[in-house]
């Protein structure tokens, strides 16, 4: 977890 | 996507309707802090800079974040141009240089990872936590608001409010955790609560 592509929330 | 979450989703949508609806009826950004809006647009430039490497992963995220920058730009735009007339500087006077150097700070330091993108994803997290308060310390100074720019701030914070039960639901059923989000938003709602409660009170 952390890397940008695991920020799938707004 | 759960229940929460969409709802949070259009909350947010729903509070920059109102927002944008309300100063093209009435020509006027009185009562809306520009130091707010520029806050705004700094949290979803630098949030959503991963458009350029994720936009084909996600349509709905990929069309939202350019739903919240097109829009926050054009709030911004409306009150450097159109209304300019109407914004009175010398009430929207918080010290924004805090809240900024602040969020710098904690997104150096805890960072997911110490990459460009992270670190400008956790700054805007934490920024975005604290962007309401010249808003609100503007609504202070000026007593009386009006009844949709209320309204406005309400939305806007039930956006945030309503992602916490999403992460308590996501931890549960996924196992999903994102610790810089939950705190980040738990004190964005603490610090919408006193508005929250005279929000209900009044209407």
């Amino acid at each position: 977890k952390g890397h940008p592509e695991t920020h799938d929330e707004l | 996507m759960n229940i929460f979450r969409i709802t949070g989703d259009l909350s947010h949508l729903i509070s920059i309707f109102i927002l944008l609806h309300k100063m093209r009826t009435s020509k006027s950004c009185i009562g809306i802090s520009f130091k707010s809006q520029v806050l705004y647009l700094i949290v979803y430039v630098t949030r959503y800079l991963d458009l350029l490497w994720t936009f084909q992963h996600s349509a709905y995220n990929s069309l939202m974040k350019i739903i919240f920058i097109a829009s926050s730009a054009y709030t911004i735009h409306l009150m450097l141009n159109d209304f300019k007339p109407t914004h009175d500087p010398n009430i929207d006077t918080f010290k924004v240089e805090y809240l900024i150097g602040g969020s710098a700070i904690l997104a150096l330091l805890f960072p997911y990872k110490w990459t460009t993108a992270e670190v400008l994803w956790s700054f805007s997290i934490w920024l975005e936590s604290v962007a309401i308060l010249p808003q609100l310390f503007m609504l202070q100074r000026t007593g009386e608001a009006e009844t949709i720019t209320t309204h406005y701030i309400f939305a806007l914070g039930a956006y945030r409010a309503l992602y916490i039960p999403n992460w308590l639901y996501r931890y549960f059923t996924e196992s999903f955790t994102d610790p810089i989000s939950t705190i980040a938003g738990i004190i964005q709602t603490i610090l919408y609560s006193d508005f929250f409660y005279i929000y209900y009170t009044k209407y």
